[in-house]
């Protein structure tokens, strides 16, 4: 598939909230999402892995600005379904690259990844769609992964 | 901000790949995806969530026909690392809902995941970018939960 590289992108402006250890069964997701839609809460990315057991965490990032609400939502969803927990972190930054064949080549994937690795940055979350690759990482090491990330992929 | 949902659509021709307890630490996401890109494997998604602990896993998804390669290539990269094991499997589906601020606007989101409540289809994995929600789930229910999607948007 032929890529083409549109841009590089930082987002400082968000802060993800994880609701560990909720029934990995059907309603769940619609539980929390619905809850977040009535409170109005705007979402940015929603990450959800594959579980070996009866439960599953559910991590999502808002904007700064709605942190506040959404943990209060999440908390009370937690309680409603027994999870474990809630946690959250205003320090994180969501750096991607957008542009076509970015996950189909794995060429593009690795040479993001390898940028990170350059710069000693762990990657805290991955969430792809096929013309977006976004990584969650350290907020206080977003702009040098930004900047970094321009110069290896020459833009 | 604005929807404007333009499709929903069902990936059948896809197989998930899970690295589990792989080490939390740069450079590994890098390694897995350029062993990844040296055997040519084209990647359709990849996900990571958080991690509590020391280890984290990590999943993607690749057509039916690349599977065999790139279990091996996993496996490769699990035994390097020193992962726990590396689980796949064939029976899963890809349903997509794609649009502006379908992910922004709470609402659509929350009745994406209504409609697999609705039919008893658990959500193994959620991954988005902004304008795309997509849910892997059991392929079974792929065809039916895709028909249903379609009714509940009016589309
Ligand atoms: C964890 C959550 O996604 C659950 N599996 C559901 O279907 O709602
Ligand atoms: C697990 C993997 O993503 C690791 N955190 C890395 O940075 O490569």
């Amino acid at each position: 598939e032929k890529v083409l590289i549109r841009g590089i992108s930082l987002d400082e402006n968000i802060a993800k909230i994880s609701v560990l250890e909720v029934p990995d069964k059907p309603g769940i997701a619609f539980k929390l999402f619905s809850s977040l839609a009535g409170a109005d809460i705007h979402v940015d990315m929603i990450v959800q892995n594959v579980t070996r057991s009866a439960v599953n965490d559910m991590t999502f990032t808002v904007a700064m600005d709605e942190l506040q609400n959404a943990v209060n939502i999440a908390q009370e969803f937690a309680f409603e379904v027994d999870a474990q927990k809630v946690e959250y972190d205003k320090g994180v930054a969501k750096l991607s690259v957008v542009g076509t064949g970015v996950v189909a080549n794995a060429e593009v994937a690795s040479k993001f990844f390898e940028a990170l690795y350059e710069m000693e940055i762990n990657i805290q979350m991955i969430s792809t769609s096929e013309i977006k690759i976004s990584c969650i990482i350290d907020k206080e090491k977003g702009k040098e992964a930004m900047k970094y990330m321009h110069k290896k992929f020459d833009m």
